[in-house]
């Protein structure tokens, strides 16, 4: 009976001392709103604050800052842990060429960040192959050629007939051939919910085996962006994603559904239209970014 | 979303749920549960399916008055300017509205005004011959401004219906780029002071609420008397529109439906309000 009523008191006095289900409620209310203002999923936003008020319960106040702002600081810190590694790099082949198989919805930036990454990966002494694997979209071909180009790294196209998984396979064995370590595919643009087409994606990976699926975002995507991230990971086991257009005022918060819904690290992000623009990902610009 | 059960907290949860999923976005949902709620609260509603069925008007309320029809100018041709971010759309849109208004028996005449990203001009080529379209067109890198200014000449000597004029796709952050477009404006509206008739922005659907940025920026920069809403086909319900309306009074012209150039379709109201919550 002592020892109860002695911890009532103790607790008591450390309770004054804690952050306060007011204060923790409070913040969060406004976390809550920045985080959907950001683009992040509904539901991700009512779990991550949910996980958040759990670990902020209860914590012993820090002298000279705000309960509020310890609370943030709480979210700021959940929030760059999530979204971590800090940085997670491409992983390559250990022998024969890296396969890289960038796909995603139509208008992502998929065969412009095929280029950045060719010339990416040129600059570190690599010899990269770029593959025109879309056949579909009016001068798809032509414009990964048009890139090719101009970063002087070949292009691998065919007009007669063949279809994407063919491309891709024959452009792997004129790889090995002509001495390319990186094989980067651009693929058409497609729904998540286009069965054939991600029967085709699937296709593809099949006969190339690619050591690198990248899913391909818009750093602008809203609410859909769980759907369509979702199916491309469980039809294909991504490696990791690139988001695009982070050189706009997007608040990227589609970034945080897609890590939870998905577990894969976004490697790079795109910063703009010219074909240097390519960046690593560091997460904790794109939480600030994300906090507003 | 269950029909048929009572009503309790939990139910509201999941309408909010269905509309913020739909990206119609805090302030838009917070003002339609707001009067949803008042609406229940005066004439007690039985069951979700009452609930929901309010809910979808309050939805069409919100879009009503909403004019989707295009303005034609007293003469030929009259110029359709087409803008918007990157990938969004716009040179597929084109192509569509190109067919739609050849299907209607009009003369069509593109303009090739993104001189800049790879493959553009013949991409839009591409679309033009399978429609047996003129395409109006500069070298490469060349001065979109002189561009537009060498097609409306051009429409205006081929006794042309319509102009319709491609951009480069450009984020709204980029002050150097919306100058640009700006000038097209200005030197089309110099040969035709009442051009461009419309101007329409292509909003790409799985945009979350940075589109109405884009149509705040668009708009103040350029004018806009229309949106057309791209990759509806997809499973985004596109539900800025709302906020689009209500806030800058932008109505949806037209929706985009897929990659053919069959695939645009007239905005209709209320079918785009029960596709939310197909
Ligand atoms: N500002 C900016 N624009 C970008 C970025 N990445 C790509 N773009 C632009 O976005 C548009 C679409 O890029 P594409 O590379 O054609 O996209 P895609 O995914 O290959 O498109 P589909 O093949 O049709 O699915 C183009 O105008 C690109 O220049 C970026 O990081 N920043
Ligand atoms: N599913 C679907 N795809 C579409 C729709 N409209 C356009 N697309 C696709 O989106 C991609 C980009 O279309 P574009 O017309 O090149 O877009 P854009 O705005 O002109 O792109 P930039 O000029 O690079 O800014 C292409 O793969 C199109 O086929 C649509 O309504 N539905
Ligand atoms: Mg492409
Ligand atoms: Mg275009």
């Amino acid at each position: 009976a002592i020892t109860q009523s002695f911890s009532k008191v103790f607790s008591g006095l450390l309770q004054r001392h804690r952050l306060t289900d007011e204060n923790i409620d409070e913040a969060l209310k406004e976390v809550r709103t920045a985080l959907l203002a950001a683009d992040v999923n509904f539901r991700v936003v009512r779990q991550f604050i949910d996980n958040v008020r759990l670990k902020a319960v209860g914590q012993t106040l820090i002298q000279n800052v705000r309960p509020g702002e310890q609370v943030i600081k709480v979210v700021h810190d959940e929030l760059i842990e999530l979204m971590g590694p800090k940085h997670s790099p491409l992983e390559f082949s250990t022998e024969g060429p890296t396969v890289i198989m960038m796909c995603g919805l139509q208008g992502s930036g998929k065969t412009t960040t095929c280029g950045k990454l060719a010339l990416r990966l040129k600059g570190q002494g690599r010899h990269p192959l770029l593959v025109a694997a879309d056949i579909q979209r009016p001068a798809a071909v032509r414009q990964l050629q048009v890139l090719g180009e101009q970063i002087s790294v070949p292009v691998h196209a065919n007009t007669n007939g063949t279809a994407p998984p063919g491309i891709c396979q024959e452009a792997l064995t004129k790889a090995k051939g002509d001495g390319k370590d990186v094989v980067i595919l651009d693929t058409a643009g497609r729904l998540h919910i286009d069965d054939p087409l991600m029967k085709e994606l699937e296709e593809i990976a099949r006969v190339t085996r690619p050591h690198q699926i990248l899913l391909v975002c818009d750093a602008m995507l809203g609410q859909d962006a769980v759907n369509s991230a979702k199916s491309f990971n469980e039809r294909l086991a991504i490696h990791g994603l690139i988001l695009t257009k982070m050189d706009g005022d997007a608040r990227g918060g589609a970034a945080l559904s897609i890590k939870q819904v998905t577990g894969k690290p976004i490697k790079f992000i795109g910063v703009g239209e010219k074909i240097e623009d390519i960046e690593v990902f560091h997460p904790d610009r794109l939480v600030s970014r994300m906090l507003g | 979303f269950r029909l048929r059960r009572p009503i309790d907290p939990q139910v509201l949860e999941e309408l909010e749920e269905i509309l913020y999923s739909a990206d119609v976005g805090g302030e838009e949902v917070a003002r339609v549960m707001e009067r949803l709620q008042a609406a229940h609260r005066e004439k007690r509603m039985e069951d979700t399916d009452q609930l929901l069925g309010r809910l979808k008007e309050e939805l069409k309320v919100g879009l009503q008055g909403m004019d989707s029809g295009l303005r034609w100018s007293a003469a030929p041709p009259t110029v359709l300017l087409v803008v918007g971010v990157n990938g969004s759309g716009k040179t597929t849109t084109i192509a569509k509205l190109g067919k739609r208004f050849q299907d209607e028996g009009k003369k069509v005449v593109f303009a090739a005004c993104d001189t800049f990203r790879a493959a553009a001009m013949e991409q839009l080529q591409i679309w033009a011959d399978r429609l047996g379209i003129d395409l109006v067109h500069h070298q490469q890198g060349a001065d979109p401004a002189s561009v537009a200014f060498d097609a409306v000449q051009a429409a205006l000597s081929r006794k042309t219906d319509v102009l319709i004029i491609d951009t480069a796709g450009r984020l709204h952050t980029k002050d150097h780029l919306m100058r640009e477009l700006d000038k097209v404006v200005r030197v089309v509206k110099k040969k035709l002071p009442d051009a461009p008739h419309e101007t329409l922005l292509v909003l790409d659907a799985t945009t979350g609420q940075n589109a109405l940025t884009q149509a705040k920026t668009f708009r103040e920069m350029i004018g806009l008397t229309g949106v057309v809403m791209a990759k509806l086909d997809g499973t985004a319900k596109g539900g800025i529109v709302f906020a689009i309306y209500n806030q800058l009074q932008v109505p949806v012209k037209f929706v985009g439906l897929g990659e053919k150039m069959e695939d645009l379709e007239a905005f209709d109201p209320a079918a785009f309000v029960e596709g939310m919550f197909g």
